[in-house]
């Protein structure tokens, strides 16, 4: 169970920050997994052009101060690409 | 700060906005008065004015919808996103839209409808995010701002002024008459001999003279005038109102801009404003009203418009028949129209350009002419 549990917290953190990034940091959907990760990976770009946009530690890792922030309210106006 | 790509804006300054429905968590006065200061904050800092319009298409229409609501980005339920909104132009753009899963308040126990309303009519105006945490155009809504003082960061300033640019300056010389407000370009000079007053009211024994975006404060047994930004005391007011009165039994001054009217109580909006001129009698035909004074001994209002006046019943809340009447009719030596009307020592005292006639309302005529500003110990 406590293994079960912790994928699908992985795999619903995953989701979100891809949502998240295809949603207001214009990340091009279905371009990579975040399984696929690696430093130079569309995603990660993505990940630190937000963490400095939002004035976060840039780290490329969605780590807990990131996902605040993300889960935090804010504008959904449509980004440039829309 | 940043724009849009290619940075579009309105090429008008004068823009229309509709508030076209309204979420249930709020009263409509609620959100109309959060709607309208949000614009004020906007205007404040740039030429641009806001009408509001109850029908057809405005620049900027303004909508609370759940989920997808016909432009093809939905929104997500109670929480994340809040509210978003299209760049300038035709159509859909410039709009912004509220999203109803959210519960909107006045202050901040659910999310601040005026502090979100502010940003999305950011981006109706042309701005983008902002990177910058203290700037309104951050994405991320935050509380901690100081909302009964809201202010613009000077990020925010610079970018709606990279596209609009200052406030115009005054046809008045732009000199500060008092410390009352830091100096800022386009204040009217209290000593300028050609100033004009766009309304003059009493409240609570005091004397206020309003002119563009700012008013005098006058005391009778203080000499110097202050002279402040009428945002300061009422943030949820109109800049270059029309007329205002005071009824002091009510402890009220009643402000007039164009087809509507508010109520402030001391520093005070009062709930329930902005309502319609017309709901006051006057015929559909008025657009405005130009001064007005309440007769405390008589209980009634004059309206004056154009070259003519109402006389209305404050105990029965209508207006007298037979009314209007020219104004030179009854106030021989007025008009034909005039800026704005107050009363003091049972004179009434109407401003016309920058002159004022003492008018002495029992012997109904004029006993003296002065100049509009004679009040400020120039």
């Amino acid at each position: 169970y406590p293994l079960a549990r912790g994928v699908r917290n992985r795999d619903s953190t995953m989701d979100f920050a891809q949502n998240y990034l295809e949603n207001y940091y214009n990340l091009a959907k279905d371009v990579e997994k975040f399984f696929r990760r690696k430093d130079s990976s569309p995603v990660v770009k993505k990940i630190k052009e937000m963490q400095s946009f939002l004035g976060l530690k840039v780290t490329g890792q969605l780590d807990s101060d990131t996902m605040e922030m993300m889960h935090k309210p804010r504008c959904g106006v449509p980004d440039v690409g829309h | 700060f940043s724009t849009f790509p290619a940075s579009p804006k309105w090429r008008k300054t004068h823009l229309t906005y509709r508030i076209v429905n309204y979420t249930l968590d709020l009263s409509e006065n609620a959100v109309d008065s959060a709607i309208e200061r949000a614009l004020r904050v906007w205007e404040e800092v740039t030429p641009l004015t806001f009408t509001r319009i109850y029908e057809g298409e405005a620049d900027i229409m303004i909508t609370f919808s759940v989920r997808e609501h016909g432009d093809f980005i939905p929104f997500d339920g109670p929480g994340q996103v809040l509210a978003h909104a299209f760049a300038p132009g035709q159509g859909i753009l410039g709009d912004a839209h509220f999203d109803d899963d959210e519960q909107w308040t006045e202050d901040t126990a659910g999310i601040n409808l005026f502090l979100v309303a502010a940003h999305e009519l950011g981006h109706s105006l042309g701005l983008y995010h902002s990177d910058n945490p203290e700037a309104l155009m951050y994405p991320i809504y935050d509380t901690s701002k100081d909302l009964p003082r809201f202010r613009l960061s000077q990020d925010d300033v610079k970018g709606i002024q990279s596209l609009y640019g200052p406030p115009p300056a005054s046809p008045a010389d732009p000199v500060v008459p008092t410390e009352s407000v830091p100096p800022v370009p386009g204040t009217p000079a209290t000593c300028n001999p050609d100033l004009s007053f766009d309304a003059i009211s009493t409240l609570r024994g005091e004397i206020l003279f309003f002119k563009d975006r700012y008013f005098w404060r006058k005391h009778m047994n203080v000499l110097e005038p202050e002279f402040h930004s009428i945002s300061t005391f009422w943030p949820s007011l109109p800049f270059n109102i029309d007329a205002a009165y005071e009824v002091t039994s009510k402890d009220t001054v009643f402000i007039f801009k164009g087809k509507q009217f508010w109520a402030i109580r001391g520093n005070e909006a009062q709930a329930g404003y902005p309502k319609r001129i017309h709901t006051l009698g006057f015929p559909p035909t008025i657009s405005k009203i130009d001064a007005a004074i309440s007769d405390k001994e008589e209980k009634k209002t004059y309206f004056f418009a154009e070259n003519k006046y109402w006389r209305f019943d404050e105990r029965k809340w209508s207006m007298d028949p037979g009314f209007p009447k020219l104004i030179t009719e009854d106030f021989p030596g007025i008009g034909p129209k005039v800026d704005a009307v107050f009363e003091a020592f049972g004179f009434f005292y109407f401003s016309s350009g920058s002159s004022q006639m003492e008018f002495d309302p029992n012997a109904k005529r004029v006993t003296r002419i002065l100049k509009s500003n004679s009040w400020f110990n120039c």
